[in-house]
Formats: C-alpha cells, structure tokens, sequence
C-alpha cells in the first residue's frame, strides 16, 4: 500500500532495464531504453533527482517486462487489466523497481486504440518509483487508470499538480520556476523522432562543439590509463595506446553522469590514488566520481583540500611520489590522498618548476611516467621525477595527442628516446584537405 | 442493482478489494463484506474515478473498472472507507 510518505534520501539514482519486451517487434530495445530514459528525465526535469543507466544488478530502479505472476505479490492478468506497477522507495531490494505487463501491446506514436503507450505508463509507474502515490486530481499523471497517450516525450511536461506534489517530497530543482504556469500545450503537438540517447553514431555534434585541433582545453586528465581532454561541454578520448577514440567529441554529460547540467566547462579533473575515484572541479566546487558516475554528497567545497578560495587551474597525480599537485596561476600545493590532507609548506612558487609556464590549462601523469603541462596550444614535459621540462618543448597539443595535421608550429620533432611522445594512430595522407587526418582506428 | 449478476458482484468486491477500497476477505475466517462496506468502498471509488457517487455498480462504474490501470492500490490502509469506519 502507498506509505504515507516515502522517498529517496540520495539524489543519484541508476536505473537499468532487465528484460524487455518479448514482442520486440513493436518496439525496439534502443526505442523501449529511449522512452525510458525520457520517462525518468521528466521527473529529473523539475526535481533535484538525477537518473543514469547502468549495467549490472545493483540499479536503484530494475525494470522489467514480466507477465502473469512474477512472485512479488501483484501478479499481471494478461491484456487489459492491470499494465504495470512500480515499488515505492524504501529499504527493500524492490524499491524503486519498474514492472510493465509484457502482454500488453506496448506502443509509441500509435493511436490510443492501438495498444498501451509505454512513455505515458513510464511517466507514472516511476512516478510511484520515486515515492508519489495515485491521485484523484483530474489533472495528474499519476490518476490509475490509463488515459492514452501523452504526446511527445521530448515536449512532455508534468501536469502542475504532479510538479506541486514532487516539490513536496524533494524540493525544486535549480533554475526551475514553481511559480510557472500550469502547461497547457501537452499533447497538442505531434510526435517527432526521437534523439535516442544511445544512439551515438546517429547524434550528429552540436553546433557548438569545439574544434579540437584549434582550441585550448580546459583540463587534461589520465584516467584508468585514458586520456581525456575537456573543452567546454565536450571530452575527447585516446586510449591507453594513445590513439583518438573519435574525432567527434562526446558531450561531457553523457558519459560522466551526474554533473549539473547547467555546467558548461570544468577546470581541472584527476585520478585520484589509492581509490581511483575521479575528481572534477569547477570553481570553488568539486565532484568525486566512482566510475563515471558521481558520488553521494557532491558537489564539495575546495576547502576540503585545503585550497585557495579562487578555484584551480591544473590537478595531476605525480608519478614520482603519488602525491596530488594543485596548480593556480604562479602557486602549487601538493596534497596527499591518502591521508586527505595537504602537505606543510606549501603553496610555493610554480616557477619551481622549470620551464612550466604560469597560468595552466591543466596537467596530467602519462604512462611514460612522464608528466605533461597543458596551456593553450601548446604542452611542455617532465620526465619522470625532475622537475624541468625537457628540450623541444612546448609542442603542439593538436598535432601530438589529437590526430590533427601539421599546424602553425615551426617546433622541432620530439627525440624518440624510448618513450612515445606521438600519437600511434596509424595514419593516411589526408585527400580532402581538411584539417585532420584520418585515422584507422583498431579498437 | 437490479440487473448485477453473482459474477459482476464478485468482480466488483475482488476489485475493491485489489485497490484498497475493501480490506481483503479474511482467508481463515472466510469473513463476508457487509453491505454497508461494499456501498462505502463503491462510492469512494466513484469518488476517486470521478463518477458519481451512487454507492451502487452501474454499468459506468463497471466500466471503469475494466478500464486499464495501474497494479497499485489508490488508497493505502490508513485512507480505506472501512478503516475510517473502525476509527
């Protein structure tokens, strides 16, 4: 029965779809996964709740497409009947879980008389998934009884009286007015394609996707062995063999689930030892990641670290002696991880590092056991534990690290020591006169 | 009403029952809904579905009934027409 009032006490929830639907061939697993996604983010939308797919069994919100009894107490009853039902938060391995009858015709973009929508029924089952109970109000969503579809899930807005109710429960999320006027466009508008969130090949970058052969990043970090390279709302990829996993950059928030929304650049993000969480800051706040996905409890102060109240501008492990070095503008602290407190005598002055230019973009470890500064265009290195960078630097990032072709640098090649200091992608001459090569990408 | 056969009858009361507008018959006792209860639980739930509330099964609160729907019931034990009786 519907507790008089239950909820989430975290704000991160993962979800993940089970099993899907036996007759796929009215809908497809990528449209079933799509639907709900969308289903979650209309809750996510006006709430302070995030939502992230997962793998495993360890999901918050388990949804299945299950019939008849399936041993937990609300047994299916074939067509018609009851369609689905979701358990309310609490304690229980249930909370949160998603049924849908799977013999019933799930639809999207069909007529009411051709089968069950499944956004409109996903919209209220997880209604009940974060903690709200049906309602009598004429206008809700989380009325019982099946009312048809709900139109576009990309244009879809709750009804006021379904925002009102979730406010109660977990607050109003930033940069969503409560005062705003019940929506009344819902449904009028036809449905159109879905951008589906999994889809990457079919997502085209958006038009403000940077240029990664021209920009400056905004922080450059070794993860699990990868480097990542950030610029604005986007990262770039190169594995462990340091080859660009695409030319297209992959909007930030798709992959490191759980930052705000709103953020549109972060300064700084590293691996952090003993752990291996990964931490971003931006301003004066930072996020600590188990995987891509972000913690309980974040975003932080700085201050936990003991930091200046003016942000950071690089954060890199030191190979040397794994401690955590924090740079901003002509100072750096050096920080201990596993015993989370900063080092005595510090900040001290950047130029202690020779060569190292002020002001950085940011700066990473790399396998080579060397370490690399980044700062517009251009990197400078240090070779395992010395402090000052090598001969022939800076270079230029572009070329180096992103399969970009020659570019404006009259810089001399880099000595091959026996470390690797260009990309390994293995490359062809470029007939198109682009500004990049094409890279054949075995992995 | 007049033209409600034993089926319809245990339809309604299984429904009412699966929704929180009956407690469920006691499987020990095999205790009986009173008449007083059913005709409570029938008008909250045309209360609820937005019919009128007459407190008997007519053709229209028979077809919200069939009407698809959620598995969960609309009122918890606290809100239930028999509980409030109780109290």
């Amino acid at each position: 029965a519907p507790p008089s009032q239950s909820k989430w006490s975290k704000r991160h929830l993962s979800w993940r779809i089970r099993t899907f639907p036996k007759e796929s061939h009215l809908l497809g697993r990528d449209t079933v996964r799509a639907l709900m996604y969308y289903a979650l983010k209309v809750w996510s939308d006006i709430a302070p709740l995030d939502f992230h797919e997962v793998a495993g069994n360890q999901a918050d919100i388990q949804i299945d497409f299950t019939k008849a009894d399936h041993n937990d107490g609300y047994p299916f009853d074939g067509p018609g009947g009851t369609v689905a039902h979701a358990f309310y938060p609490g304690d229980r391995l249930t909370a949160g879980d998603s049924h849908f009858d799977d013999d019933e015709a799930w639809t999207f973009r069909s007529p009411d008389a051709h089968g069950m929508d499944l956004f409109a029924v996903a919209v209220h089952e997880f209604g009940h998934a974060i903690g709200l109970a049906h309602t009598s109000a004429v206008e809700s969503i989380m009325r019982p009884y099946y009312q048809g579809p709900v139109g576009d899930p990309l244009k879809y807005h709750l009804p006021y009286e379904d925002k009102v109710r979730v406010w109660q429960l977990y607050g109003v999320r930033d940069s969503v007015s409560h005062t705003a006027q019940p929506n009344t466009s819902r449904g009028t508008d036809p449905p159109v394609l879905l951008d589906l969130p999994e889809n990457r090949s079919a997502v085209l970058p958006e038009r403000d996707a940077p240029n990664r052969c021209t920009t400056h990043f905004d922080a450059v970090a070794q993860i699990r062995g990868e480097a990542f390279f950030f610029k604005g709302k986007y990262f770039w990829r190169l594995t462990r063999e340091k080859q660009l996993v695409s030319l297209r950059p992959v909007p930030i928030h798709r992959f490191w689930r759980g930052l705000p929304t709103f953020l549109d650049s972060v300064d700084a993000v590293y691996e952090r030892p003993g752990d291996h969480r990964i931490v971003f800051f931006k301003g004066l706040k930072y996020w600590v990641f188990k995987d891509n996905n972000v913690e309980e409890g974040y975003p932080r102060p700085i201050s936990d670290f003991g930091l200046p109240t003016d942000g950071v501008d690089a954060a890199f492990v030191w190979p040397h002696n794994d401690k955590t070095y924090f740079f901003k503008d002509g100072r750096y602290w050096r920080y201990d991880d596993y015993v989370h407190r900063m080092d005595l005598g510090y900040p001290k002055d950047s130029t202690l590092w020779k060569g190292v230019p002020p002001q950085l973009d940011d700066a990473m470890r790399w396998s080579d056991g060397a370490s690399y500064f980044f700062k517009g265009a251009e990197y400078w290195r240090v070779a395992g534990s010395g402090m000052e960078v090598e001969d022939g630097y800076p270079r230029p990032i572009g070329k180096d690290w992103l399969v970009c072709a020659d570019m404006l640098s009259d810089s001399p090649a880099p000595e091959t020591n026996g470390t690797e200091t260009h990309p390994r992608g293995r490359h062809r001459a470029s007939h198109a006169g682009s500004n990049y090569e094409v890279c054949s990408c075995t992995s | 009403a007049p033209s409600l056969t034993d089926e319809q009858l245990d339809t309604g009361v299984d429904w009412l029952s699966k929704f929180g507008y009956l407690p469920p018959p006691d499987p020990v006792t095999g205790q009986l809904q009173t008449k007083e209860a059913l005709t409570k639980a029938i008008k909250a739930m045309q209360k609820f579905g937005g019919l009128e509330e007459t407190g008997v099964l007519d053709e229209e609160t028979l077809g919200l009934m069939k009407t698809p729907r959620c598995s969960l019931p609309d009122l918890s034990e606290s809100e239930s027409p028999l509980t409030r009786r109780r109290r």
